[in-house]
């Protein structure tokens, strides 16, 4: 009597854009403006390009009031997309090239699919995406989207000449400047701090043009991509990891049972003699290749001769249950095969597939493990050594999981992962832009959280050029967040603190900066503009925040002395 | 060199688990609450059913702390789910029954499926869901997911024979219940005051029994399923409507052609002439069925015979540009043909195919819509009277969608779809919980945003036993909301209220209570914590709130006058 729905992710973020952050016209063109800054960035850092960006936002209609059509352009010379994927990365939600792991600013797949579904359904017109990969020939395409079924519309393609490399996106949407203009202002200028080797250009619907020139041609070495940290690693993606290391068993066609008989130096139809063949094996197993010996030990164990062999597909051996499955293609089904552990072949198959040893895995597949580590782990987790990870039954995976959760001497990250300001430019850029008394700044090590890396950076300013009134600046991986800093862990840390302690109120001149880049944000909504308290990445946030009081405390108290003395 | 990747959306949600509420052990065991007890609430409510729902907690191991893992049942009385369906509705991220425009707690069709991907990663246990629907079979199934391809995998179903209808869940996830213990009691709490014919049993981990009894066994009547409000209707949704009201052109098959035949008293093969054929249509045509004569008319302006037209497909007709597009089977391709203007059977097909008027479309497609309304609007919105809706533009589409938002004489939403609790409930109910001075309630009229009708009731509780500082109870869809308020619309309507003129401060004994429903309640997040600040549910919120505020005034300054008195 109820009907049930599958609606595909398109649909489910076109029904409840307010979670992307599209709730209303000014929330709208901001976020719009943000997801196609951040992809222009990427995509430059990505490729060690200077970034030169152009945003202009235009009226369709100048004598009309708020809310209304705007178009909305983002230019780069970043190194464009391909033009076979711009209809999927713009038309296809979940779609994108940042679900690896390294450093980024977007992660979903879907930012600017969001922002091109908003204009389409205020404005009915399509995307228009221009891109050049090379330099000379231009490709340019209208799009619109199939919110139901998640896949592009190509309404126009054409290829034009150009002598410029990069992307151009232009979007027609409804937006509410008068409302969004400062807070857009706001984020690109924020943004061209945080990114001092940028350049972003602003032309706005009034006709003001802000040009934001890069104050360094440095551009830090892009994030390299790095296997996971082992600590809060959980069992999903442990599992991935054991079956991607699992030996996969090669299908058997006719090209390599000739490499096996020319191996076994076999002639003519003497194989189908299994007593002979049998004998032969024996005598050349040292001799032979190791796919040949489990293809030959496969054989054995299921007592076939050659030609039955290739009529079988075999699936799956289950070391811990001693079976093999296989598919029969005359019989069209799997059959189990119960396997005799005694014979020397299935010892030989049983060691390739009961996988690597849990400290070869560990040193394997995660970052900065060396053997030592990986011995002092297993035997803090109570696991033999030795232990092979394709024989661990469900309840040692977990055990195995919350482990790495709770043994405490794996090295930090590895930081080449991450993008980090650094302090010297993180104290150099809130001197040049609050003018103030007092700077204090300060970069923890690198931690982890879920198997990922992160980096807390934070700094206070006080007094000079600050106005009254503690106010917070967030970084999230070099972006600005300027909305629902309420519901942000820094806020939450900061609000733990007891500032009377070092005698600053609530309309002292106050600025803190926070910055967390890791491999993975964990963001609380598809907006990004507010970071979860995870554990860790609280801690962190702490420890860093508790440094910088003290700092600012002793200053305070030198500045109360130097006043008292100043009165006498 | 990108390399682009498209993934599930269980994959994203795994990897996102932040936006869904699952970040970390505390908040998840909440959140994995709140999901399964607004599953039954809403299976229930859907059936008018007194609801008795049953939630355990037990720890699995009783001398660990925490975080550790624990087994959380809910267990329920509702008309429980086809067994077909357990394995989707649970397996399966984005698939739902509540996907329809009634009022229901549900919306996403991912929350139960979220809980047990979190007990899964945590744990590696199945879910067990036992169901009955007939209450003599109950069905009992374990499943694991398959994240990657968003699908369940079965591990056992079995069926047994039982007394009692409804649903039972069971998830073993990790948790930490001291930190999270008295959010959690907070929500039954609250949602027993806010549910008064549900009766909550809740077994918590410490062996403490609570027991919430209904107060009334009067069922609030099931909000009907109604068509959408006119107003704040954007162009995607104005599209599909049009496209589901458009002509469906039927296949011909030689059954059909055997009834045309029929109907125009043909006998043998007379039709293969043409001119033949021509006479009798134009003879027999004020006879003819509708569906007749639109084949007919195709048939004619095709100028094909009964034989050549089974051979095709019409696959749509643009009366706009006066062309007909066909699959021809023999040739395995699409022909666009011009069609003649001026023939009586073209003109015949324009009017099947251009579509209802706009003053039909409007009262057949909205809620509330009268003849008279209809054309009050297509006046103000500048269409010709009788405009054909198949034959608008892009641009006049637009215009539709912003006249709609623009027009301010529709009727106020109808509000049997949705489910407030009332003035007399909510005053009780406040009266009754927290003891107070004063108390003053009001509900809004219904509106509407973006074609969804909403309504609004607050209260506010003054003295008597409430203890000092000012506290906001919020609750949407009788959902109690107890994370992020800072970040949601009511919070932000609160504070933009100058307390002082009404001689609130902020330790003042005050209590404000919100609720808010709607056929879909636009959340900032995937964990439905929090409102978005929507201009129309933000007005109706600041318009409540300034009536209550006025009552509280007088009662102050009443108060105030009876203190002054007492003084002399
Ligand atoms: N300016 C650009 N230059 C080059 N590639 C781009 C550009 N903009 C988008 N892309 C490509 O298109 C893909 C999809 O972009 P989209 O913004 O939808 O998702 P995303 O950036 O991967 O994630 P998020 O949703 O977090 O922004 C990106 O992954 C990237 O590969
Ligand atoms: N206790 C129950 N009794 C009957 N049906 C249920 C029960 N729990 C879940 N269902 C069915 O399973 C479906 C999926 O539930 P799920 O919680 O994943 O999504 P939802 O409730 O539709 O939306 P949301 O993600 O907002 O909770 C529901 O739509 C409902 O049809
Ligand atoms: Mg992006
Ligand atoms: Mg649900």
């Amino acid at each position: 009597n109820e009907s049930f729905n599958q609606i595909s992710p398109s649909e489910f973020f076109y029904r409840n854009r307010d979670l992307a952050g599209f709730s209303n016209p000014t929330r709208s063109i901001y976020t719009s403006v943000r997801e196609l800054v951040e992809n222009s960035l990427d995509a430059c850092d990505q490729n060690r390009i200077l970034p030169n960006i152009y945003v202009t936002i235009q009226p369709t209609q100048q004598q009309k009031s708020d809310p209304k059509h705007y178009i909305l352009t983002v230019d780069d010379n970043g190194p464009g997309i391909d033009h076979n994927h711009i209809p999927l990365a713009f038309g296809t939600v979940l779609y994108g090239s940042k679900f690896g792991l390294n450093q980024a600013r977007g992660m979903f797949g879907l930012g600017a699919t969001m922002a091109i579904l908003y204009g389409q359904i205020t404005t009915n017109k399509p995307v228009r995406v221009n891109s050049s990969i090379d330099g000379s020939n231009r490709h340019e395409y209208e799009i619109l989207l199939d919110i139901q079924k998640n896949k592009p519309i190509i309404i126009k393609h054409s290829i034009t000449s150009t002598k410029k490399k990069g992307l151009s996106i232009s979007i027609c949407l409804e937006g509410d400047y008068s409302k969004a203009g400062s807070k857009i202002r706001d984020y690109i200028y924020q943004t061209s701090l945080i990114t001092p080797y940028a350049s972003i250009k602003f032309h706005d619907p009034k006709g003001n043009k802000y040009n934001y020139e890069r104050i360094t041609k440095f551009i830090p070495s892009s994030p390299t991509i790095i296997k996971p940290h082992p600590y809060g690693i959980d069992v999903e993606t442990l599992r991935r990891m054991i079956s991607d290391t699992s030996y996969k068993i090669s299908n058997v066609d006719n090209l390599m049972i000739a490499r096996i008989k020319n191996e076994l130096k076999m002639r003519g139809d003497v194989h189908n003699n299994y007593v002979v063949m049998k004998q032969t094996i024996k005598k050349r197993w040292p001799y032979l290749s190791s796919q040949t010996k489990t293809i030959l030990s496969i054989l054995l164990c299921l007592k076939l001769n050659f030609n039955q062999l290739v009529k079988i597909k075999i699936e799956s051996i289950d070391i811990a249950r001693n079976t093999l499955t296989y598919w029969n293609y005359e019989k069209s089904k799997s059959f189990v095969t119960q396997l005799n552990i005694s014979s020397f072949y299935y010892k030989h198959l049983a060691n390739e597939f009961k996988g690597d040893t849990l400290e070869t895995f560990l040193t394997k597949q995660f970052q900065r493990v060396g053997r030592h580590t990986a011995e002092k782990f297993t035997e803090f987790a109570h696991f033999r050594p030795g232990k092979r990870i394709m024989l661990m039954t469900n309840q040692e995976l977990v055990h195995l999981s919350d482990s790495l959760q709770k043994f405490s001497e794996f090295l930090s990250p590895d930081p080449s992962c991450l993008a980090p300001l650094g302090e010297n430019l993180l104290e150099k850029g809130i001197a040049k832009f609050f003018n103030p008394d007092f700077v204090s700044v300060v970069q923890r090590k690198a931690s982890a959280y879920s198997g990922f890396p992160f980096i807390v950076e934070m700094g206070v300013a006080y007094g000079g050029s600050i106005v009254n009134g503690i106010k917070l600046y967030r970084f999230a991986n070099r972006i600005p967040l300027l909305y629902d800093e309420s519901s942000d862990v820094v806020f939450k840390v900061i609000n733990d603190i007891d500032w009377n302690r070092y005698k600053i109120k609530n309309e002292s001149p106050l600025v803190i900066i926070s910055h967390i880049c890791s491999t993975r944000i964990p963001y609380k909504t598809v907006g990004k503009e507010n970071v979860a308290d995870r554990n860790e990445i609280e801690r962190e946030l702490k420890l860093a925040l508790q440094f910088l009081s003290r700092k600012l405390s002793s200053y305070m108290s030198k500045k109360g002395k130097a006043a008292m003395e100043k009165k006498r």
